[in-house]
């Protein structure tokens, strides 16, 4: 089964099985299983969002650092819940109008062409 | 605990001591802290023959007395690289950022106190310490040696290896030549 | 001596910076 991975997160995250708790500024946890060819999907519920607080959710390779947001570098791809925006290599661009908020199902998938 | 059992009492009584100890310090660190704030007088900002402004001793100080604490913003680590970047863009002179652990950073750049204007010397004669008070991590310059009055209070930055070096100024007959 | 560093802002003790939801974007459509 898929989970919240016990050690590839940031130590300051609460994690424990498929759930996960941030704090303060962003910091990243990858999951337990990883895909490196295929078109795979996987949907998350956004259970609780406190004032002024915001998720970003999407693809890491290994390298990307978990002392930031997915989609800091060139290792990841992010989707935040403000304004919808995508990210990757630290750069927003627009990308679903309106963004996500609390209660909403999220689904992000991949594909990675398996001949290439 | 479990190797509490394996270690033969000798040891767990000796490791009980240095646990004291230890603990002894930190309250007595905590302690001498506190008293660091009504002894900045010891200490006053000039001209410095180094780099620019420097701290000066405006007394003799004992070895290993608490002079100042560094005092800044507490960053996360990748939020210190972010700022570097920034301040080298914005042309901002030598940072104040003062490496905590792997995980933290003090940036004394734009909000903080004057400890930001100790400068380094390769023979110095303080050094900084990174103490733990009440589970906070915070870094205290300290005397090395006897320090007499008017001399200017440095310490080593302990700067990491780099490519792009930083002239060192700091006279001293030991001088490494760069900062970093 | 804060006329010698820009906007300078004294500190009595350390501060912990509150980061931004964008602190580590470099650019924001």
């Amino acid at each position: 089964t898929v989970i919240v991975s016990p050690n590839d997160r940031a130590y300051q995250l609460h994690a424990s099985g498929q759930k996960i708790t941030g704090f303060e500024g962003y910091a990243m946890a990858r999951a337990s299983h990883g895909v490196s060819k295929g078109t795979w999907y996987f949907e998350v519920n956004f259970d609780d969002q406190p004032e002024e607080s915001h998720i970003r959710i999407g693809w890491s390779q290994t390298h990307a650092a978990l002392q930031a947001c997915v989609g800091y570098s060139k290792f990841s791809y992010g989707w935040r819940s403000k304004h919808g925006t995508k990210f990757h290599e630290a750069k927003g661009k627009k990308y679903h109008f309106g963004g996500f908020k609390q209660g909403d199902t999220l689904g992000c998938l991949i594909h990675l062409p398996v001949d290439k | 605990a479990m190797r509490h059992q394996h270690l033969a009492n000798k040891d767990m009584r000796l490791l009980q001591r240095r646990l004291l100890t230890s603990l002894g310090d930190a309250s007595n660190d905590f302690f001498k802290i506190n008293q660091l704030k009504f002894r900045k007088k010891m200490i006053k900002f000039a001209r410095s023959r180094i780099h620019g402004w420097g701290l000066y001793a405006m007394e003799t100080i004992a070895q290993d007395e608490m002079i100042v604490e560094y005092i800044g913003q507490t960053i996360r680590s990748l939020v210190a690289d972010e700022r570097e970047k920034a301040y080298e863009r914005r042309g901002i002179g030598s940072s104040y950022l003062f490496r905590i652990d792997e995980n933290s950073v003090i940036d004394a750049t734009k909000r903080g106190n004057f400890a930001r204007f100790i400068n380094h010397s390769c023979q110095p004669n303080c050094y900084a310490k990174v103490l733990t008070i009440e589970g906070e991590k915070r870094i205290v310059i300290y005397s090395r040696s006897v320090i007499n009055k008017g001399e200017e209070i440095t310490y080593d930055y302990k700067f990491p290896i780099e490519d792009d070096k930083i002239d060192c100024l700091c006279g001293a007959k030991a001088c490494r030549g760069y900062l970093n | 001596w804060s006329a010698f560093a820009p906007e300078f802002q004294e500190l009595e003790e350390n501060e912990k910076y509150v980061e931004k939801e964008g602190e580590f974007d470099m650019e924001d459509e």
